[in-house]
């Protein structure tokens, strides 16, 4: 059993993220994602943490980063969601993307993953208007040229509620 | 108060 005491956010995304890590592993993506849960701003810090990582010139640490981004969108709840769909969070997705700021720089791996992030996000989370604006901007842009085929489990619809018991 | 301003101050990234 793993030691869990005093771990923070930032040392569990280090260690899902590891680019030495052989396969993404799901022990510390799901420690962040609790962890992320038990602060008061965890999502504030958690989505900080996450683009930096998003970011990494090493495409494995971004794409691990990016599965720890989507377990976190399924796990964390609207608190979670409502950062995500800050400007301040998708200006730092944009950037991936885009050929003015990293986008040159970025695999195509991580840039189509991005993509097809943002679009689940507009169809799942259709409240957050400002990941509407940013997916929309990128296609005016031409960055996005077509809607990808987003996988049924990135779709991020919620299960229904529970029904009542009939007595 | 501080939700308002932190609205006013999150733009979407110049293109």
């Amino acid at each position: 059993m793993a030691e869990t005491e005093g771990e923070s956010l930032e040392s569990w995304l280090n260690k899902a993220t590891n680019p030495s890590n052989r396969q993404e592993d799901w022990e510390y993506i799901i420690g962040f994602c609790d962890q992320i849960n038990k602060e008061l701003e965890g999502p504030q810090i958690a989505v900080r943490l996450l683009a930096h990582k998003i970011q990494s010139p090493q495409e494995w640490e971004a794409v691990q980063a990016l599965t720890v981004l989507e377990a976190c969108m399924k796990n964390c709840g609207r608190r979670f969601h409502n950062e995500v769909g800050k400007f301040r969070f998708l200006n730092e997705l944009i950037k991936v993307v885009s050929p003015k700021y990293l986008g040159d720089r970025v695999s195509e791996k991580v840039k189509a993953t991005v993509i097809e992030l943002l679009y689940s996000w507009t169809l799942a989370l259709p409240e957050e208007a400002k990941i509407k604006d940013a997916y929309h901007m990128l296609k005016r842009q031409g960055i996005v040229q077509l809607d990808p085929a987003v996988p049924m489990d990135r779709t991020l619809i919620p299960s229904p509620p529970p029904r009542p018991k009939n007595p | 108060l501080g939700e308002e301003s932190e609205e006013r101050d999150d733009h979407l990234l110049p293109m």
